[in-house]
């Protein structure tokens, strides 16, 4: 596409497209958005993330991402959405305004890009990286399993077949590791919000053990008001709370990780689910989907706003 | 491309805390190579499972035998691929 008006989000795009697509917008707002290049996958393909700047240095700063497990083609297409409207919105939304002005909010869209290529070329169900694991046939690792927050405990596989595959150790894909080493060298980033699918959830801290955060009683509050506007879209139904108590024990996380370094906000979004389809989600819901997580990703970005620390 | 003919995607409902053990017993049998898209966790939260179809007596045979209710979410899942393509397809011509 030659702007990022003409978008298709029905369609499935290569990772080329969607990197293509990122350079439109930029040049559709250059005072608003860049791109930073913060590594490379383990197959050498850039990870990109756009910035959405309205000028300061080293302002307070909003993370997001989406499409971690690749074979979801959902959480890059609502990425892609959501950057879009961030850039849209601005100057017209006086809330989001409001943000931009305070705060800087970074966004990957395509979190595992070796992971999207493979799902695109060779096997449409693939989800962890392509990362050769010594001593075994099996390729890949599970980049929500291999974060520094209880790596290896419970909610995780040692068994580099299985898709819940930490990893040899923590960090040790180049993909996790570059967002860890971008964060931490930022010092300044005061929510975390990472975007899966499909289960119809939104998550806090913490994944690996069902002792509450000290925050778990404002992050509750948080995760309410967002999810009750998410719902007040299509009426779709979310549960949320701490990730132990909503899905399951699952240690090494995105979110996790971001907690225990220091980000109070750090959520994990599972997007919606038909009951039927799955993360195969049906064209014409893509956009719903998408809308309906702007309400809820508009309400914890406001909180993170309003309550500095 | 990898094909996924005959593959079903099965929603299994356990209605205990030992079928969920049940359920993660077959998870740990690695030669059935099934695909959890939702783990077995506690009986509230549906499991669905990917199966190829080379599996997919054995798996029955399981769920069955211990009683496990499941339904079929996908009855071959490169079906619908198939149409995800088509579909898509059809949506970039337009």
């Amino acid at each position: 596409q030659r702007n990022t008006d003409s978008f298709d989000y029905s369609s499935y795009h290569t990772l080329e497209e969607i990197y293509s697509w990122m350079d439109s917008l930029i040049a559709e707002f250059p005072d608003l958005v860049s791109k930073l290049t913060i590594g490379s996958s383990y197959e050498k393909r850039p990870i990109h993330v756009l910035k959405f700047s309205t000028g300061g240095t080293n302002r307070p700063a909003i993370w997001l991402d989406t499409g971690i497990h690749a074979r979801e083609w959902i959480t890059p297409a609502t990425g892609m959405w959501t950057a879009k409207k961030i850039a849209q919105e601005y100057g017209q939304d006086p809330s989001l305004t409001a943000i931009l002005n305070k705060m800087d909010i970074f966004f990957e869209i395509v979190t595992n890009p070796d992971g999207y290529t493979f799902t695109h070329t060779t096997n449409r169900m693939w989800r962890k990286t392509r990362s050769i694991s010594s001593g075994s046939s099996c390729i890949g690792v599970d980049p929500n399993r291999n974060w520094d927050a209880n790596f290896g405990g419970p909610g995780t596989s040692s068994n580099p077949c299985d898709d819940t595959y930490k990893g040899p150790f923590a960090h040790s894909e180049s993909e996790v590791k570059s967002i860890v080493d971008f964060i931490l060298r930022h010092k300044n980033v005061k929510a975390m919000v990472t975007i899966h699918s499909y289960s119809q959830m939104l998550m806090y801290p913490y994944g690996y053990t069902s002792t509450p955060t000290p925050d778990a009683d404002e992050l509750y509050a948080v995760a309410k008001s967002a999810v009750d506007a998410l719902g007040s879209l299509h009426g779709t139904k979310y549960t949320f709370g701490s990730m132990i108590s909503t899905i399951y024990p699952a240690s090494g996380t995105t979110a996790d990780w971001g907690y225990s370094n220091g980000i109070k906000y750090s959520f994990t979004f599972e997007l919606r689910d038909t009951g039927r389809y799955g993360f195969l989600l049906p064209a014409d819901q893509i956009i719903p989907t998408a809308e309906e997580t702007w309400l809820a990703l508009m309400k914890i970005m406001e909180h993170v706003r309003d309550h500095p620390y | 491309q990898k094909l996924f003919i005959g593959d079903q995607v099965l929603r299994i409902t356990a209605e205990s805390h030992e079928q969920i053990a049940l359920l993660q017993e077959l998870q740990g049998l690695e030669h059935l190579e099934l695909d959890f898209w939702r783990e077995p966790v506690r009986p509230s939260l549906s499991v669905d499972v990917r199966v190829p179809f080379a599996s997919l007596q054995p798996v029955r045979v399981f769920l069955q035998s211990h009683g496990i209710q499941y339904d079929v979410m996908i009855d071959n899942l490169q079906v619908l691929l198939d149409s995800e393509m088509e579909e898509m397809n059809h949506s970039r011509q337009r």
